[in-house]
């Protein structure tokens, strides 16, 4: 929407009601890391500013356009509107943008059929001149998160829309993330340029020469080191990145010794971490020895300290196998820092260690990852209403569980991909922490990611559901909890390794994504695809997100829609817990217990995290800059006595500056003060010119004009 | 290989998208999912 007083400030403040449901809370501060991740906009707990979001669970997903300056603006995530694609949706309503089918030239791209338009919502095809709403020259998308789907308000089974490219027809009206057009306008309509993303460190595909301005670091007697390639003797054959699609490219780095035992460094550029904690993600392939190991180090620098600290994070493992594995690695560092890669040979000196496709942001890593391996053909020949099952993955917070998946989707919706995540337990009880895990579960979100495997994490879109458990959810036509022990509700089953577990009732999606989209972009790589499964704890968003202690919510207006949420009191809650990030990043493996599909491995590799160095910590560390929020791309670092201190923006010509870096100044400020300044002065200077030259003047005719004998 | 199938609670009701759940709730709001807002100076 054209105008400047619709934007937010890139802090937008936002208060979660206490009517949203517990995974619709969750999801929504998901959501919030995918916009910290891929755009300058952050979301910040409301603590009194003028024009706030209040997030409520009303009937339905909705939104207002950009900010309407009538202080409490609300937004809708009703109930099934707990989606990450859907929350990302309303939010893009909210900081400014129009459905994408309703932008001036839509014409050019996709027909209307209005005789396939349910009667009387002709209005949901509206389209705006560009005087009213701009698409800030980006080309359309039919792969917009704003984009409706072909048969959005149809009346029969005929499409409404029609792309005029084909290809399109069936993926238009994604329920994914945003796209990158999404991502790009809302750079533009926010000056993103200027400071870039809040979480993201680096991304690497190792395409270009400079490999991303990575050094690499080798000891005079070593005859090993990384090179970038792309083929190595004994495999990897292609790349991760272009799989061997495009000739004369897809490199990787690899790395191969003469001697046994030899190793190498390859130390990532200059990062300057934000937040204090971590994910770096990788490709991995291991063509060499079982016994060939990489090494993850941090060199962490200090104010005085130009060589920086050498720290140890964890030692990999990676299987001898001819294909590329995916593989997290959770850092937790404040300071100014390089990523270093040491690969170290094993005993046999033929082939080596190769890595691809890597990523870093501060976020949390995913702790899990089920590939299923030849994908197109699980969808080919697997038939209708018939599941394959993951490995059982445990938690770090105790509980085991397993996904189900119906490649070819259920009799219902035979054209969807569906999903549902199970909580598990051992048939003899000998499960680790078993004893002290509370039954129902209470308030564990489940989430399975659906990984678009884009080498830029920037740029995928990804597909994820999440389901929390509720403790007080009754099982139908029971008086048992459906959260409850597995032993208790659940299935006795047998894995492939011969292993009994129970399987408790699921919870998830017949219509998780459909078909078409599976096969789009990268879900599908090398024929592999990959989920990403994770449970957080959300216990701590059960209490009501605290007020601002000093400032009453000013009452809503400007509103047609019913359905807000209760009036809450003024009471501040002493409750804590409302934070900007997403909880529980973990190194630990899974233990993959069993599969009951024999066509499905499990992903993860072997790793030994280090003895002491390594924190082992599930939760986030703590990070004394969370009770800091630098403005306008401002960079919180702790100084000497390990205050937090804003490190303030700044460009060739302008900066911010004070405390927050709330204000802004720049060399053509300066100019113009020194100009009125330089005036100013000359203008006093001339004034007092005349008015001495005035006075001399009048001395000098009132000498002339005095009598001659006066004078004598 | 299938394997048997246990309870399953479908938290979506097969519902696709926000539209459809929108439909569902009876709204019939300003292009599916949009607040009418006076102060736009249009209606739908």
């Amino acid at each position: 929407i054209i105008g400047e007083e619709y934007r937010w400030p890139r802090m937008v403040p936002y208060y979660l009601e206490d009517d949203l449901e517990i995974n619709a809370k969750g999801v929504i501060l998901k959501a919030f890391e995918q916009y910290r991740l891929k755009t300058c906009i952050d979301f910040k707990p409301w603590s009194g500013e003028q024009n706030y979001i209040s997030v409520f669970k009303g009937n339905g997903c909705f939104s207002s356009i950009g900010n309407r300056r009538v202080g409490k603006q609300t937004l809708s995530i009703g109930s099934g509107c707990d989606r990450l694609a859907t929350v990302e949706h309303e939010f893009l309503h909210a900081l400014g943008f129009w459905h994408e089918q309703s932008r001036s030239d839509r014409d050019d791209y996709v027909y209307i059929d209005w005789d396939q338009i349910t009667e009387g919502k002709e209005h949901n095809f509206n389209k705006y001149n560009d005087s009213v709403s701009s698409f800030l020259n980006v080309p359309y998308d039919y792969g917009s998160v704003m984009h409706y789907s072909q048969k959005a308000f149809q009346s029969g089974s005929e499409p409404t829309i029609i792309t005029r490219i084909p290809d399109f027809k069936e993926t238009i009206g994604q329920r994914m993330e945003m796209s990158q057009s999404d991502v790009r306008k809302l750079h533009t309509l926010y000056h993103c340029n200027k400071g870039g993303s809040s979480t993201f460190l680096d991304s690497c595909d190792f395409e270009t020469e400079n490999i991303c301005g990575m050094i690499q670091v080798s000891g005079e007697e070593s005859r090993a080191s990384w090179q970038r390639v792309s083929s190595a003797p004994g495999g990897p054959d292609t790349d991760y990145t272009q799989t061997g699609r495009c000739a004369g490219g897809g490199y990787f780095m690899h790395f191969s010794a003469v001697e046994p035992e030899s190793s190498s460094q390859l130390e990532s550029r200059f990062l300057y971490p934000k937040r204090g904690f971590q994910c770096l993600q990788f490709f991995i392939y291991n063509s060499g020895d079982s016994s060939d190991r990489l090494r993850i180090w941090t060199r962490e620098f200090d104010l005085h300290d130009s060589n920086g600290t050498l720290r140890f994070i964890q030692e990999i493992y990676a299987p001898l196998s001819d294909a590329w594995h995916i593989q997290h690695v959770s850092l937790n560092t404040s300071k100014k820092f390089r990523v270093l890669f040491e690969a170290v040979a094993g005993k046999r000196t033929l082939g080596g260690l190769s890595i691809d496709d890597l990523n870093l942001w501060e976020g949390s890593c995913p702790e899990h990852v089920w590939r299923i391996r030849g994908f197109s053909g699980v969808m080919e020949n697997t038939s209708v209403d018939s599941a394959i099952y993951s490995p059982r993955f445990t938690s770090s917070l105790g509980y085991s569980f397993q996904v189900s998946l119906y490649p070819n989707g259920t009799g219902s919706n035979p054209d969807e991909l569906a999903t549902f995540l199970h909580l598990t337990s051992s048939d003899d009880g000998d499960d680790e922490n078993d004893d002290g895990l509370v039954w129902p579960a209470q308030w564990k979100q489940m989430s399975v990611t659906m990984m678009d495997q884009n080498p830029d994490i920037r740029q995928r879109m990804s597909n994820q559901r999440s389901v929390t458990t509720d403790p007080n959810m009754k099982l139908d036509g029971s008086e048992g909890f459906f959260w409850d022990d597995p032993r208790k509700v659940g299935e006795l089953v047998t894995g492939e390794d011969g292993s009994r577990y129970y399987r408790g009732p699921g919870a998830g999606t017949k219509v998780f994504l459909s078909r078409p989209r599976a096969l789009s972009r990268n879900f599908i790589k090398n024929g592999d695809s990959l989920f990403l499964l994770s449970m957080d704890d959300l216990s701590h968003l059960v209490a009501p997100q605290p007020l601002p202690s000093s400032t009453v919510p000013p009452p809503q207006t400007g509103s047609t829609v019913t359905g807000s949420p209760e009036n809450r009191t003024t009471t501040v809650s002493s409750t804590s817990g409302f934070t900007n990030a997403t909880t529980s990043t973990t190194t630990a493996i899974p233990a993959s217990s069993s599969s009951s599909v024999t066509s499905i491995t499990n992903s993860t590799l072997t790793t030994i995290p280090p003895s002491s160095s390594v924190s082992s910590s599930t939760e986030p560390p703590t990070d004394p800059c969370v009770s800091l929020q630098c403005e306008n791309d401002g960079v919180c670092v702790l100084d000497e006595a390990n205050l937090p201190v804003c490190r303030c923006a700044a460009g060739s010509d302008w900066w911010f500056y004070g405390e927050r870096c709330e204000f802004r100044s720049s060399t053509h400020n300066l100019i113009v003060i020194a100009v009125i300044s330089g005036v100013c002065v000359f203008v006093v200077m001339l004034m007092a010119s005349g008015v001495t030259t005035y006075l001399c003047v009048r001395r000098q005719k009132r000498r002339a004009t005095l009598p001659a004998d006066w004078l004598f | 290989q299938a394997a048997p199938r246990g309870i399953e609670h479908d938290v979506d009701g097969g519902k696709q998208d926000l539209f459809d759940i929108n439909e569902d709730a009876g709204l019939d709001l300003f292009e599916g999912d949009i607040l009418f807002d006076e102060k736009l100076g249009r209606n739908s």
